[in-house]
């Protein structure tokens, strides 16, 4: 079972397009294995990236550097996976 | 296993054995109602199941309902069950519901992507696509929503098999599109086509292959419209109406396109809420509260389909 340890989901608040462009050069780049969970479309909707955690400090640079506010929505996504299998291990009992 | 759908629990995420069982207590509590029918199997030969609520006639006009072609968005999957329990429930009691289906059916794929549900549950919560396998690559699956033949391998979904968008070798490549298309096309007599996803607060209309109104938008925007403000009028959960194209992005290959481009006029997409910032982990204690908001929108769009018959 593939375990998502330490990886965070970071909520990203485009202000220009030139930003936009800068997350869509992210979508193509396959280094940092990103899973755009909302893509960057538009200044009106959040963009959402679950980012693994070898790529959090690249990727958290990456955002400063430019100026591109961020805020981690899921700061250890395993943790909610496990809440949510307990969940469903419960509830199944 | 969960035998009676009194003690099935709809606010907790199930794994598809129980969700597959519950179908059967379902169709065994409603049988005059409610009958389950295999429209085929998945890639890796799991059943797919349909379950048509009819009252009677013969090849009535239908509504269609598909939760969970992407399979990593739980609570849509659990959104149909909830809903699929709540139209076999209240139909008798609740007259608008009851007169839709003494003049129409309704037809809902709850796990459109079975294969893939079950990878999310064995391997890898984070799986979105089918199972199959891609000749001359390591990487497994396609996209069921870039698959149908609507401006198949357009722009907005990848030729590279190992991305989370790649639209397949060819349209309709994925067995589980295909046994949808076969049951669409062998019907005929479909009204309105409503894939149901998650998340980020959409109701959408077609196209998204392309950026061009489709010639029933206006239409399709103010029956959208009044039903987001039904379903917003529950806990204030607020949706953006729109096309695929205008409101998100493109997107080639898509279901609604599909059904919308074989005349299927009423055809919408959702995207469910994320209104705790989860994302696909929504927490399950939010399933019941999305379903019930949702199902005020799903019952105004079937309404309209009742009272505008084409």
């Amino acid at each position: 079972e593939r375990l998502f340890v330490g990886e965070q989901v970071l909520r990203v608040n485009v202000e220009s397009e030139e930003q936009m462009q800068l997350l869509q050069a992210l979508e193509t780049q396959e280094e940092w294995e990103l899973d755009f969970w909302l893509h960057p479309v538009s200044t009106e909707l959040p963009v959402d990236i679950r980012v693994p955690r070898s790529s959090v400090s690249a990727v958290t640079e990456f955002l400063s550097a430019h100026g591109i506010p961020y805020s981690v929505i899921i700061n250890n996504l395993q943790e909610l996976l496990d809440e949510e299998k307990a969940e469903m291990m419960e509830n199944q009992m | 296993k969960e035998r009676s759908t009194r003690s099935f629990n709809f606010g907790s995420y199930h794994p598809i054995e129980t969700i597959y069982s519950w179908m059967d207590t379902l169709v065994a509590q409603h049988p005059k109602l409610v009958t389950k029918q295999e429209i085929g199997r998945s890639y890796e030969n799991r059943p797919m199941y349909v379950l048509k609520f009819s009252t009677g006639g013969n090849n009535r006009p239908a509504i269609w309902m598909d939760t969970g072609i992407h399979s990593r968005e739980w609570v849509s999957q659990a959104t149909g069950v909830w809903t699929a329990n709540k139209i076999a429930t209240d139909y008798g009691t609740d007259a608008s519901l009851t007169s839709l289906l003494n003049t129409m059916d309704i037809y809902m794929l709850l796990l459109a992507n079975p294969d893939g549900y079950a990878y999310t549950h064995s391997n890898d919560r984070m799986w979105r696509k089918t199972r199959s396998k891609n000749s001359g690559s390591v990487c497994r699956g396609v996209d069921p929503n870039r698959n149908w033949n609507a401006g198949f391998g357009g722009p907005g979904a990848s030729r590279n098999p190992c991305s989370d968008s790649y639209h397949g070798p060819s349209a309709h490549s994925e067995i589980e599109v295909k046994n949808v298309v076969d049951l669409v096309r062998n019907h005929g007599n479909f009204k309105s086509f409503i894939s149901v996803h998650a998340y980020s607060q959409l109701l959408m209309y077609p196209y998204g292959y392309s950026c061009k109104s489709v010639p029933h938008q206006s239409e399709l925007d103010s029956v959208g419209r009044a039903a987001v403000q039904k379903l917003t009028s529950l806990y204030g959960t607020r949706y953006k109406v729109g096309s695929i194209c205008n409101i998100i992005y493109q997107a080639s290959g898509g279901s609604i396109d599909w059904s919308y481009d074989i005349g299927i006029k009423y055809s919408f997409a959702f995207e469910l809420r994320d209104t705790g910032r989860y994302g696909f982990i929504l927490p399950a204690n939010q399933i019941i509260p999305t379903a019930s908001e949702t199902w005020l929108a799903l019952k105004h769009v079937m309404e309209y389909v009742r009272d505008h018959p084409y």
